[in-house]
C-alpha cells in the first residue's frame, strides 16, 4: 500500500479543505518558511495517532486547530484523512478533533480507537511513527537516544 | 522472540557497516548489550565519541541508519523533513543516490530548501502563503523550481 | 543600574521591533516583567506561541534579535556557524543584507554551506581535510567557490 | 580592536601549528562536513575561557587536544592564541592544555588567570562568550532560553 492523499481541513495553516495526491517514488516538497511544509508533516503524525503534543509543536492537542488569520476567524474543528491505496484496494485512517477537546480515529470513515489505527498502521508495514517520520530538527535522534532507546528501530526490524 | 531480535540485529549490524564503509568510506560498528550501541569512523579518522562528530557527520550517520533499516524492512512510506540542511554537497547528491535505491518499494517524501535536493524528484509540490496565514498547494515542475529559486 | 537595564531594554524592544516589521513585515513585541518576554507574528498571522513558528521563523526571530543588540551595541566580532541552514533564500538574503549593515562596526564570520551566502563575503576561507584527519585552511575567492561547488 | 589572526596548535583537528588572519567585514568559512569549520569556533570560545566541555562537544577539557589520526599520532598538548589589533595596538589572548590535565591561560604571553581574560575581553568590548558567537544547531538558542535567562543580554547592553 502506498499514501495516495491527504486531506487537511481545519488543520494548523489548512482552514481550507485541502487535498494533497502523493505517487509512488519520491516526492519533494519545497516553499518559504513558515508555508506551512512541516505542518504537513504534522498532520500525517497526528492521523497516525501521535499523542504527544509537544511533538506537534503544540501545547495543547486542540492547538492544532486553525487559530485564525489577519483575514480568517479562527475554525472550531481539524481533521485529517490518510488514504492508502494499493491496486483495488483502498484504507482510510482519519482522525477529528474539535475546539472543545473531543477527538476520535476513523478507519474507512466508521469511529475507531487509537489501538485499532495503530493495528492498521502495522498490518500495511509501519510498525511505528519513529520508523517512518524523520521530523524538521530530529535527524540526529537515533545518536541521541540511549542505547536501551534505540531497542525500539530492532523491535520494528524483528 | 529474543531470537527475533538477534537476528535483527545481526542484519542491521551488517547492512549499516556495508553502507557506511561505501558511502562514508569509514567504518561502522554496533554492539548488542543491554541496548544498541553504536560507534563510528569517518575516512582517514580514529573512532571518537559521537558528541564530537560534525553536524554533517552525525547527520550522515543518522540518515545511513534509517536507510539501512529500510534496505531490510521496507516501509510504505518515508518522510523526511529539512535533512540535508547541515549536508555538503557531495553528501546532498550521496544522500539523494540512496534514496533512488530505496524508492522502488519506499515512497520517500522529502521537505527540503536545497533545490540540488528537490530536483531528483518524481514529483514536486510547491506551498506558498500568501497573506492571508493560508497554505497553499501547487504541483511544480522541476523547471519552474530553478526559475523560482533563481 | 535598574535604571541602566530598563534602558538598555527600551532601546531593545525599539530596535527589534522596528527591525522585524521592516524585514519580516511582521511585529515583534517585547516586555519586561520578571524575565525577557517575547512574542511575535508574521506578515498574515497572528500571534503565536513561539513554539508554534516554524523552524525558519524561529530562526529569522532569534537573528533579528542579535541583529538589533549589535546595532545599538557592537562588539568587535560576531561568529555565526551554519546559522543558515533553515532559511529560504529570500530569507538568506535578507540575512546577508543585515549583516553587510553590520560590517562597519562588526567583523562576521560565517559558517556556511550556502554559496549564496558566501560569495556575499569581503574574504572566503576553505576548510579542507585531506586524508589525514588533519585541516588544511587556504584562502579562496568567489569565483574559486562556485567551481568547486560546481 | 578588531580579530586579526588566530592560531591553533594541536587543537582538534589543527595538529599542525596553523594561523588564519582575519580582516575587517565579513569572512566567509567554507568547507566539506568534518572538515574541521567548527573546530575553529571551539578553538575562539576556549581561548576566551568556555569552561564548559560540553559547550566544545568534549567530555573532558583534555578532549580538545589532538588525539590522532589513520596517518598520526595524538598530541600531547594544544594551544590557541587569539591575536586582536586596533592600529598600533595588539592583544593575545592565549590558553593551553596539557594531557595530565593542567591548562593556563596567556595575556601577551605572560601566565594570566581566567578572570584577567574575561577582564581584559570585556575591555575590547566582548561583554561574554553567547554575545559573539552563535554555534552550530544553536541559532534558536534566544527563543529557547527562559525569560530569566535572556536578562543576561540586557545586562551586556547595560
Ligand atoms: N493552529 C494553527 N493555526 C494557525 N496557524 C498555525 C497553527 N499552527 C501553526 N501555525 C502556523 O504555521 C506556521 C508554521 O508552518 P510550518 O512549520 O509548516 O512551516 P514550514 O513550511 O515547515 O517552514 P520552514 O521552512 O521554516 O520549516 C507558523 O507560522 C505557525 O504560526
Ligand atoms: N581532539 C580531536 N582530535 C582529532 N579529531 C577531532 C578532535 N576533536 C574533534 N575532532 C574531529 O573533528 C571533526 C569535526 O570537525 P568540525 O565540527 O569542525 O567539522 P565542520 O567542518 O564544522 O563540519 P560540518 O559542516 O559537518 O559542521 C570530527 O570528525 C571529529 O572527529
Ligand atoms: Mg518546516
Ligand atoms: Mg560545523
Amino acid at each position: 500500500m502506498y499514501l495516495h492523499s491527504i486531506l487537511l481541513s481545519g488543520f494548523k495553516t489548512f482552514p481550507v479543505r485541502t487535498q494533497i495526491k502523493f505517487h509512488p517514488g519520491i516526492t519533494s516538497i519545497v516553499g518559504p518558511n513558515g508555508s506551512g511544509k512541516s505542518n504537513i508533516v504534522d498532520a500525517i503524525l497526528w492521523a497516525m495517532g501521535e499523542g504527544r503534543s509537544s511533538l506537534l509543536r503544540a501545547s495543547r492537542m486542540e492547538d492544532v486547530i486553525f487559530k485564525g488569520s489577519s483575514s480568517r476567524s479562527a475554525l472550531s474543528r481539524a481533521e485529517v484523512l490518510l488514504n492508502f491505496v494499493q491496486g483495488e484496494e483502498s484504507l482510510t485512517i482519519g482522525r477529528r478533533i474539535y475546539r472543545e477537546g473531543d477527538s476520535e480515529f476513523l478507519i474507512n470513515g466508521s469511529s475507531a480507537r487509537l489501538r485499532d489505527v495503530q493495528d492498521k498502521l502495522r498490518e500495511i508495514g509501519i510498525e511505528s511513527r519513529e520508523y517512518v517520520v524523520v521530523e524538521q530538527g530530529q535527524v540526529e535522534t537515533f545518536l541521541n537516544m540511549s542505547p536501551q532507546e534505540r531497542l525500539v528501530f530492532l523491535e520494528a526490524l524483528a | 522472540y529474543r531470537e527475533k531480535i538477534e537476528r535483527a540485529f545481526l542484519d542491521l549490524k551488517d547492512e549499516y557497516s556495508r553502507l557506511f564503509s561505501a558511502v562514508a568510506e569509514g567504518e561502522a560498528l554496533m554492539e548488542f548489550r543491554e541496548g544498541l550501541h553504536v560507534s563510528v569512523r569517518f575516512k582517514g579518522k580514529n573512532f571518537q565519541p559521537l558528541s564530537m562528530l560534525s553536524g554533517g557527520e552525525r547527520a550522515l550517520a543518522s540518515l545511513l541508519f534509517y536507510i539501512a533499516l529500510f534496505r531490510i524492512k521496507p516501509a510504505p512510506f518515508l518522510v523526511l523533513d529539512e535533512v540535508d540542511a547541515p549536508l555538503d554537497l557531495p553528501n546532498v547528491q550521496k544522500l539523494i543516490n540512496l534514496i533512488k535505491e530505496l524508492r522502488k518499494d519506499t515512497q520517500v517524501i522529502i521537505i527540503t530548501h536545497n533545490p540540488a535536493t528537490a530536483r531528483h524528484a518524481d514529483f514536486i509540490y510547491g506551498i506558498s502563503m500568501p497573506e492571508d496565514g493560508t497554505s497553499r498547494v501547487y504541483s511544480m515542475r522541476a523547471e519552474e523550481l530553478f526559475n523560482s529559486t533563481g
